[in-house]
């Protein structure tokens, strides 16, 4: 684990770049509101459903270190006992008062209160992520509340992480101008002078080592792969039945006879491939991968992204940021499902079929939101939202099971 | 509440300007200058234009995803 945070801190020391601007902020809670001291100690209360426990750390600590990169404070995580900070995960009314309570997914995802109360909630109604564009990214979130833990207000300025605003985890930097000033108004600069700030790409790449790091192998009490504790990005089935599961950078196999792989990095079998994706889909028809991230589709023939790819889903006419998609033979098309509509790409046109996209509606009893779906050799399609699965008779036209995957699906490897 | 395109409704548009801190929170009564003041100090923080009105822009702001703190002060 040692090996693995000094590795972590290589990445992050490594993909730094000095921040040049002076300006002034003057965004911070009333004088008096900060901490007199600049080693602080933190606590994670408790943790979120879908997440396991290990990128959840990382996140914080990341999160954490943000802060620490740009001002002359240090943070040191206590897994028990009193600490200065204390994050924990509530649902709904949790005796802040009213006017705090959670609403749901949407809406107020966390809050924080000013020093030296030192308290961080999150919304544990929300579909925390640490990859991708599903759901809210935690360690974004979170480096926005511990902001207000030690004293930051909101920022009026575009794109700054004190903005009241989510931001997604891009491959800009994280901090603004404006957070670094208001910081170092409060606990002035880092000791080894020049501020080092962190892009989201940065953080991705130590998430995407902790995630081949983290697995069985390193933990023996851990028997099963990573994703059966909790939400997966995209799953699909090859021409041998083996079904793929990915999440965040990498994905695992679990053959026709249930043995599972260990965790395999995506870009290494599909290079050109961003380190996470949204949507992921084998097509039996041409023998060919699919995979859909924000704007863009990729195409690969094998390990060989085809001529021509990524290109982008509004080529295609198709929206973006997709749920799941999966090739659908009654129909001859691969499906795309997004929000509350769907589409169908008819794969030797590359475009998708006229009249759509059409409302999910069609596909009775399935649900909005889902991760990923995949057609076993039976024909019945399987779609799969966190911990939940739906089973799809392609004859009766309805959903004919549902129930929990990682305990129901014993092809699935968990 | 907010609609299905996740706007907020006019009717709960004070609610969110008395969370957020943009209106006081006493009796809940607000006469048409405070809310207006509110409105606008609201769209300035939001990049929004400022007009004062609960346009459409406005009310979709209102329903994004954002943190719980009060933006007061900002």
């Amino acid at each position: 684990h040692q090996v693995w945070a000094q590795r972590v801190y290589a990445v992050f020391t490594g993909k730094m770049a000095s921040n040049g601007s002076q300006n002034r902020g003057k965004r911070y809670a009333q004088p008096g509101e900060k901490w007199y001291k600049r080693h602080l100690t933190y606590r994670i209360v408790n943790w979120p459903r879908h997440l396991a426990p290990g990128p959840v750390r990382l996140a914080v600590r990341a999160a954490f270190q943000l802060w620490s990169n740009v001002s002359g404070l240090a943070f040191q995580e206590v897994p028990e006992g009193p600490t200065d900070i204390r994050l924990a995960f509530y649902e709904g009314e949790h005796n802040d008062g009213a006017s705090n309570a959670f609403d749901g997914p949407g809406g107020a995802l966390a809050h924080a209160f000013f020093p030296c109360r030192g308290e961080a909630h999150f919304d544990i109604a929300e579909r925390w992520t640490l990859y991708g564009h599903k759901g809210h990214n935690l360690f974004m979130v979170t480096a926005h509340e511990i902001g207000h833990t030690l004293g930051l207000e909101h920022s009026p300025v575009r794109h700054s992480l004190m903005s009241p605003y989510y931001r997604k985890l891009g491959r800009a930097l994280v901090l603004s101008w404006d957070d670094i000033a208001a910081v170092q108004q409060l606990y002035g600069k880092p000791l080894g002078g020049q501020p080092i700030r962190l892009t989201g790409q940065a953080f991705s790449s130590a998430l995407q080592e902790w995630e081949l790091a983290e697995e069985p192998e390193g933990h023996p009490e851990i028997t099963q792969p990573l994703y059966c504790q909790g939400v997966f990005d995209a799953i699909t089935m090859d021409q041998n039945h083996t079904v793929l599961v990915f999440r965040g950078s990498v994905y695992w196999t679990v053959s026709a006879q249930g043995n599972v792989s260990a965790p395999l990095p995506l870009q290494q079998r599909w290079p050109h491939l961003p380190l996470a994706i949204e949507a992921a889909a084998f097509s039996p028809l041409d023998s060919k991968w699919y995979f859909f991230k924000g704007k863009r589709i990729w195409r690969y023939s094998g390990s060989a992204l085809d001529h021509g790819f990524p290109r982008r889903s509004s080529q295609a006419g198709l929206p973006c940021h997709l749920d799941c998609a999966f090739y659908y033979a009654p129909l001859g098309h691969m499906v795309l499902f997004k929000g509350s509509r769907y589409s169908v790409l008819n794969l030797h046109t590359l475009r998708s079929e006229p009249y759509y996209p059409r409302r999910l509606a069609d596909w009775t009893g399935v649900p909005q939101g889902t991760n990923g779906a995949l057609t076993r050799p039976d024909g019945r399609l399987y779609l799969f939202r966190e911990q939940q699965y739906w089973r799809f008779d392609p004859v009766k036209v309805r959903m004919t099971r549902e129930g929990q995957w990682a305990q129901d699906l014993e092809w699935i490897g968990c | 509440p907010v609609s299905t395109d996740g706007r907020v409704e006019t009717a709960e548009a004070e609610g969110f300007l008395e969370k957020y801190g943009y209106l006081h929170q006493d009796n809940h009564i607000h006469n048409p200058a405070e809310v207006k003041t509110a409105v606008r100090e609201f769209q300035w923080l939001s990049h929004l234009p400022v007009t004062g009105q609960l346009d459409g822009a406005t009310l979709k702001q209102m329903g994004t995803p954002r943190c719980g703190v009060k933006d007061e002060g900002s």
